[in-house]
């Protein structure tokens, strides 16, 4: 089973 | 007060036109260096940097940093009435809740202004960190997009390989399952016809291809596209808007769980 990431988990808020 | 004299202004209907189904509404940044935005889709999957450098408008004034938010269907629906040759105004005044699109045809005998109200907008900006890739692959955005289109018929991902043989674009769905292998290509009449492998190692990567048929909206902007991947990172699909600047997609990956 696939999972989509999300972009938080590479990058950090300003 | 603001004023950003785009001569070429159906660089900014495409622009409009290859964002506006990825993100609703973003605030666009104006300050000294251009004219930009960075945005993410309602599901935080995907995100897309904008920048329109300063010295590719013909006139350029933005006496302090603002920051606008627009809804990008509404913007994208007043840019449709601008010819493709039209000159494009951008025009705000300090503390005012709408921004002006002027249009004004190429010999100057029509001139149109369309006002569109702004919008409170909370956007988180992400840090993008400056990154080596391990491979990035320089190709013809008409084949780019062709590969995305022709592989969502058959599956909902795509998985982005790169080794020495080339670059192959995999799927697989309930009728079968496909492959598209692009192999370097410099020996071609035009440089932008040319596929360009640039690999330092090899990466395998799976993405959403609803998203990446997203990206390739913005095809009519530049004839060559680059994607740059890395494994366990976002993928960057970037197309250069004419010595202005570009429209960089992120996309984060699919993992097996």
């Amino acid at each position: 089973k696939q999972k989509q990431q999300v972009l938080s988990r590479f990058f950090a808020p300003k | 007060m603001l004023e950003l004299r785009l001569v070429q202004g159906s660089l900014l209907k495409k622009v409009l036109e290859s964002i506006k189904e990825l993100v609703n509404d973003a605030n666009f940044d104006c300050s000294s260096t251009g004219f930009s935005l960075q945005a993410m889709d309602s599901s935080h999957v995907a995100l897309v940097a904008l920048l329109l450098r300063s010295e590719g408008f013909e006139h350029y004034r933005c006496d302090r940093n603002l920051s606008m938010g627009m809804n990008l269907n509404n913007m994208a629906k007043m840019l449709k009435c601008a010819g493709n040759d039209d000159i494009i105004t951008i025009k705000a005044d300090d503390g005012s809740d709408t921004v002006t699109f002027m249009f004004e045809s190429p010999t100057q005998d029509k001139i149109s202004d369309f006002e569109m109200k702004l919008m409170d907008i909370d956007s988180e900006h992400l840090g993008i960190p400056e990154a080596e890739y391990d491979a990035i692959v320089r190709m013809p955005s008409a084949e780019f997009a062709r590969i995305c289109k022709d592989l969502s018929s058959i599956g909902d991902t795509v998985v982005i390989s790169v080794t020495k043989e080339g670059v192959k674009f995999s799927t697989k769905g309930d009728i079968g399952a496909a492959n598209i292998v692009c192999r370097q290509n410099t020996t071609v009449d035009k440089p932008d016809d040319a596929t360009v492998i640039e690999m330092k190692e090899p990466v395998s990567l799976q993405f959403a291809l609803r998203y990446t048929n997203f990206f390739t909206k913005a095809t009519p902007l530049s004839s060559t596209v680059t994607i740059s991947l890395s494994n366990e990172l976002p993928v960057v699909v970037e197309y250069k808007i004419a010595e202005m600047g570009y429209v960089r997609f992120y996309l984060a990956p699919k993992i097996e769980e």
